[in-house]
């Protein structure tokens, strides 16, 4: 740009005019909290928001949802008790410095209308491994260096789950560091999955197929911001 | 024996209506959300004397008063937001990330000498 724009562009911290390639519809969320802050409901006095993020009760003033850009490890037809072996990948390269990270929330969003009769409200596993180390290829997540996160389960019902990644996310600040997720979804256990007919297994996972997509919604604080307001006030 | 002319109200400091649009300055690629909004701008003058409605600092009283006496070597004080307010922009970033930043000091709310 030029260097006016470009000057402006900085004042607004940024470092250039964005080019974005590929953009994915804005996240629901988003759009609710910019509606609420450009049509407040009438007497509703307007929160300091240099500071903090009244909509999720978090300090901060930046609010972003981070495109996975992690790649499939395994899907489709089941070979194991596994349905989907995914590594999930958030670029933080954009986080400028002096940005205070408080909080970190990824949301596994399934499709709600192509919930499968077939799974007859069967119950998946889910697991979720941070990455400590880089896997060579072909390697499984088995031999990873991962470490356990999260294990739960859950019903298809569920249109996305949601889980609270602040603490593991404040080390992604270190590009060394940030060697994503892996995420897995398994039919049960491996000992309920292998009882199981082929046949059976197969129609169950399909019914996985559904997996639309991770997001991570990061906020985080510009203290230089944050504290040029508080000084004028 | 100061130098006095009458200003009429139009040409007082005041705000101005400014709509921004993000397309006219070729942002639209990028922001999403709003498409503009009205900024405003301040414009006008300072006269001899400055009223309340004015709004003007105690500085620009008496830089109003040597402008009075010596209109040549003193400016008039300068017509300038004195209360402005936030909005919040939801843009894609480099990455096709969406964000929404507050951003402090968009608005126009009032102006003052």
């Amino acid at each position: 740009g030029s260097p006016p724009e470009t000057s402006l562009l900085k004042s607004l911290g940024l470092s250039a005019k964005p080019t974005p390639a590929a953009p994915a519809p804005v996240p629901s969320v988003l759009w609710r909290i910019f509606q609420g802050r450009a049509l407040p409901a009438p007497g509703d006095r307007a929160p300091d928001r240099a500071c903090r993020v009244e909509e999720l009760n978090v300090p901060g003033n930046i609010i972003r949802v981070f495109a996975d850009q992690g790649h499939f490890i395994h899907s489709g037809e089941p070979k194991t008790f596994l349905c989907l072996e995914k590594r999930l990948y958030f670029n933080f390269s954009v986080l400028e410095e002096g940005e205070q990270l408080t909080m970190a929330q990824l949301e596994i969003n399934f499709s709600h209308n192509s919930y499968h009769t077939s799974s007859g409200g069967q119950v998946f596993e889910l697991r979720l491994y941070q990455a400590l180390q880089m896997s060579l290829r072909g390697m499984s997540s088995h031999t990873y260096n991962h470490k356990l996160l999260v294990a739960q389960s859950f019903v298809q019902l569920h249109k996305s789950l949601l889980f609270n990644l602040t603490e593991v996310a404040k080390g992604w600040r270190t590009p060394s560091k940030n060697l994503g997720l892996i995420l897995e979804i398994s039919v049960g256990s491996r000992d309920s999955a292998e009882a199981l007919p082929p046949r059976r297994l197969q129609n169950l996972c399909a019914s996985i197929d559904s997996f639309l997509d991770t997001s991570l919604l990061v906020v985080s604080l510009n203290q230089k911001q944050c504290q040029a307001s508080r000084k004028r006030r | 024996s100061s130098y006095y002319t009458p200003v009429t109200p139009s040409n007082l400091c005041k705000p101005r209506r400014l709509y921004i649009s993000f397309s006219d300055v070729g942002w639209e690629n990028w922001i999403i959300a709003p498409q503009g909004y009205m900024a405003n701008y301040c414009l006008g003058e300072c006269p001899f004397p400055l009223t309340a409605e004015l709004n003007s600092t105690n500085h620009a009283i008496l830089q109003t008063m040597v402008h009075s006496l010596d209109p040549e070597g003193t400016p008039q004080p300068c017509c300038v937001p004195v209360r402005l307010s936030p909005i919040s922009i939801l843009y894609y970033d480099n990455q096709d990330n969406v964000v929404l930043r507050h951003y402090e000091d968009m608005v126009v709310d009032e102006c003052g000498c």
